[in-house]
C-alpha cells in the first residue's frame, strides 16, 4: 500500500513538473518570438495598467476584443472617473477577424426638453462648464450592449464581475486622479459639489494618494445592470433613480429621453493613405480632420530623412500649416442627421493636394486665409 | 475622455473613445445610482447657432484603425484631450508610420497644438531651437498651460504586437 502510494505521489509530481515545463517552454517560445516589450497574441492599451490588465484577462479567458474593451471601459470609469463613465457616451470602431469595420456610436444627444437659450450661456473663455442644463442623454451603456450583442463572446455579466468587486472593495487612489482632485481650481469645485460624497473625507477634505477609493452606490448599480442588462439603465429602476436625481438638481433629462435613446451603427469611413487604409468613424466625430492633416503630410513624401538636419524645421512648419487648414474645416464637423452636408472632400486626396499647394515653405498666412471661424478650444 | 485600443488573438480589433466631456462632466452626481453625469451639450458652444433634440454634438474623438493594404500591419489608435485629440493622433501616426519612430517614441514625442485661433502651442520640453525657427517663419507662438493630450495604441506587425499607453496619463498597456 505504502509503495503504491509513493508511486502515485511520484507520478503526480512528475505530471506537475511536466506541465510546468511545458508552460515554461510556451512562455519562452512566445517571448523569444517577440522580444522586448512586445507580445505574441493580444494586447490592451488603456489609460491605466489596472484597466489594461482587466481587459487582457478577459481576452485570456476567451473574450472578444469587444468584451475586453467593455471591461476595460467599466474599469476606467472607476480609475479615471474625471474622464468617462456610465453617464457619458462612446464611439467604437470595430474590425472583425475578416477585416470588416463597423462603427457603433452612443455619443450623447440633446434631450427633448433642453433649455432653448442654452447656447447663450456658453462660456466666452476656456473653462469648466458645470450644471445640469449641460447634460446630454447618456448613451454609454446602450453602446456597450449593442457592441456586445454583435461581437461579444463572454456573458454580459462576466464583464462586470471584476469591476463590481473593485468598486465595492476599493483600491488605492490613482496618482493621476489625485493630481486633479488636489488642483487649485478643481479642488474647491469638488468640495462644493455632490462629487464630494465620492472624493472627500467626512471632514470635506479631498482624498489624496494613499487613501482608498470606493464606489459602494455605483457597485449596486453595476450589479443591477450586470444581472438585468443595460435596459435597467434606460427603462428600469436605475433609470428612475437617475432621472429623479437629475431633475432634483434642476436638469431637464426625462425617462422618455433615456428610453428613446438610439445607438447608431454605421460602416466606418475608409480613407486611403498611401499604403494604408484608415478606418474612422463618420461625423460628428473628428476623424475627417485627422485624415485631412495626414493626407496633406503624406503628399510631402515623409520619411525618416524628413527629420534630418534642417528638414526637421521644414517638416514641422508644414505640419503646423496642415493643422491650420484642418482647423479651417472644423465648423463642418456636425451631426449629419441634423446638418446634412457633404464633407467627403475633407477625406479626398485631391483636396489635400489643393491645400498642400497653398503651403509655402518659409512663411505662414494670415488667419483668414485658412477659412478659420473663431471659436474656443475643447478640453474634454 | 479616455481611449482604449484592443487587438485580440483572432486579429479582430477595437478602438473606442468614451467621454463625459470636461473633467467630471457636469459635476452632477446621481446620489441614488453613483453615476456622474456628462456635460456634453457644451460641445455645441462656438460650433453651432442652434441645436435640436436628438442631435449629437460635434466631437474631436476619432477611434481609428489603420491597416496596410497587404493586411500585414494593423495600428489601433485613438486619444483624448478635447481639441488636442486631432493633432495628437495625427502627429503620432505620422511619427510612427512615416518618420520611423517606434510606437512608444511616436506617442511620447512632445506635441505641437494649433489652437482655435491658429496660434501654435508647444508642449513643455519641445526643442527650443525649433520653436524659434517657427517664430521666424511667422507663426504666432503661445504658451498653453495644460496639455491634456493622451494617445493609446496597439500595433501588430510581422506577428508581434507593440502596445503603448501614454505616460502623460500614467497609463500602461498589457498583453500576452
Amino acid at each position: 500500500m505504502g509503495k503504491e502510494r509513493r508511486r502515485l505521489v511520484c507520478v503526480c509530481c512528475g505530471l506537475v513538473v511536466a506541465v510546468v515545463a511545458v508552460l515554461l517552454i510556451i512562455v519562452c517560445v512566445s517571448r523569444s518570438k517577440c522580444p522586448g516589450e512586445r507580445f505574441s497574441h493580444a494586447a490592451v492599451a488603456a489609460d491605466s495598467l489596472r484597466c489594461s490588465n482587466i481587459g487582457r484577462d478577459i481576452l485570456l479567458e476567451g473574450g472578444s476584443a469587444v468584451d475586453a474593451a467593455i471591461s476595460a471601459l467599466l474599469c476606467t470609469a472607476l480609475v479615471n472617473p474625471q474622464s468617462m463613465g456610465l453617464g457619458g457616451g462612446a464611439i467604437f470602431t470595430i474590425m472583425d477577424s475578416s477585416g470588416k469595420v463597423k462603427v457603433i456610436s452612443s455619443r450623447e444627444t440633446v434631450p427633448k426638453n433642453f433649455r432653448q437659450d442654452l447656447l447663450q450661456h456658453c462660456p466666452k473663455t476656456v473653462k469648466l462648464t458645470t450644471g445640469p442644463q449641460w447634460i446630454g442623454v447618456p448613451g454609454e451603456l446602450r453602446g456597450y450592449a449593442r457592441a456586445h450583442a454583435l461581437y461579444g463572446k463572454l456573458p454580459w455579466a462576466r464583464l462586470f464581475e471584476p469591476i463590481i468587486k473593485l468598486a465595492r472593495d476599493g483600491f488605492p487612489m490613482p496618482e493621476y486622479l489625485a493630481q486633479f482632485l488636489q488642483h487649485k481650481f478643481i479642488k474647491p469645485m469638488v468640495q462644493n459639489s455632490s462629487l464630494c460624497e465620492l472624493f472627500c473625507h467626512k471632514n470635506k477634505t479631498v482624498l489624496g494618494v494613499g487613501d482608498t477609493l470606493r464606489y459602494p452606490k455605483l457597485a449596486d448599480t453595476l450589479e443591477i445592470i450586470a444581472k438585468q442588462g443595460a435596459e435597467a439603465f434606460y427603462t428600469g429602476q436605475v433609470a428612475q433613480d437617475l432621472i429623479r436625481d437629475v431633475q432634483e438638481a434642476g436638469g431637464q433629462l426625462s425617462l422618455e429621453d433615456l428610453e428613446s435613446f438610439e445607438v447608431r451603427v454605421d460602416e466606418a469611413r475608409t480613407v486611403l493613405l498611401g499604403e494604408y487604409k484608415m478606418h474612422i468613424p463618420p461625423l460628428p466625430a473628428g476623424g475627417a480632420m485627422i485624415s485631412l492633416i495626414l493626407n496633406i503630410m503624406h503628399g510631402f513624401g515623409l520619411s525618416p530623412a524628413s527629420l534630418q538636419g534642417n528638414q526637421t524645421a521644414l517638416t514641422l512648419h508644414r505640419y503646423i500649416e496642415a493643422a491650420k487648414f484642418a482647423n479651417g474645416q472644423r465648423m463642418k464637423i456636425k451631426d449629419p442627421h441634423y446638418s446634412p452636408q457633404n464633407v467627403d472632400n475633407m477625406m479626398d486626396s485631391s483636396f489635400a493636394d489643393e491645400v498642400r499647394a497653398m503651403i509655402r515653405d518659409h512663411s505662414t498666412h494670415p488667419a483668414s486665409f485658412y477659412n478659420i471661424t473663431p471659436s474656443t478650444d475643447r478640453f474634454g | 475622455t479616455t481611449h482604449i485600443s484592443v487587438l485580440a488573438a483572432d486579429g479582430s480589433a477595437v478602438s473606442v473613445t468614451s467621454t463625459i466631456n470636461h473633467i467630471f462632466g457636469s459635476f452632477v452626481l446621481s446620489r441614488r445610482t453613483g453615476i456622474i453625469l456628462n456635460n456634453e451639450l457644451e460641445d455645441f458652444c462656438g460650433r453651432a447657432n442652434s441645436i435640436s433634440a436628438g442631435e449629437q454634438p460635434p466631437s474631436s474623438m476619432a477611434p481609428t484603425i489603420l491597416q496596410s493594404k497587404d493586411r500585414k500591419k494593423i495600428l489601433v489608435i485613438g486619444g483624448s484631450g478635447g481639441s488636442m485629440i486631432t493633432t495628437a493622433i495625427a502627429q503620432s501616426v505620422m511619427n510612427h508610420l512615416w518618420l520611423g519612430k517606434s510606437l512608444k517614441g511616436a506617442i511620447s514625442e512632445k506635441v505641437v497644438f494649433v489652437d482655435a485661433q491658429n496660434s501654435v502651442n508647444f508642449e513643455p520640453g519641445f526643442q527650443q531651437s525649433l520653436i524659434e525657427e517657427m517664430r521666424t517663419r511667422g507663426h504666432i507662438i503661445k504658451g498653453r498651460e495644460f496639455f491634456l493630450n493622451v494617445v493609446n495604441a496597439v500595433e501588430k506587425e510581422h506577428g508581434c504586437i507593440s502596445a503603448f499607453s501614454d505616460y502623460r496619463k500614467k497609463g500602461m498597456a498589457a498583453g500576452y
